[in-house]
């Protein structure tokens, strides 16, 4: 099953904000 | 050791080996992990999301690693 490109932005923009989450606790 | 628990691992290695673009389903990692329960699973999803392991895709029931790719 192929996503849309509104689905794969969303994807995009979770994935980023997830990888800025993990720095955070590594930083911590 | 990355510091996680046996159970959280299990769910982040899982997680991790699936090639879908839109990740794994939650209804699939129940399956997969029979021995877990439905809630110790949400639990577990919960807790690598606040860590940044994991992230949401599709919907709130699809989850896909931040190490993939």
């Amino acid at each position: 099953s192929s996503l849309t490109p509104e689905q794969q932005r969303k994807i995009e923009e979770n994935r980023q904000r997830a990888l800025a989450r993990r720095a955070e606790r590594l930083a911590q | 050791n990355n510091g996680l628990n046996p159970n959280q691992n299990q769910v982040l290695c899982l997680i991790k080996s699936c090639p879908e673009p839109q990740g794994i389903s939650i209804q699939e990692l129940k399956q997969r992990l029979s021995g877990m329960s439905m809630t110790i699973i949400r639990q577990v999803v919960d807790f690598l999301s606040n860590e940044g392991h994991i992230f949401s895709t599709i919907d709130e029931d699809h989850f896909r690693s931040t190490d993939q790719e």
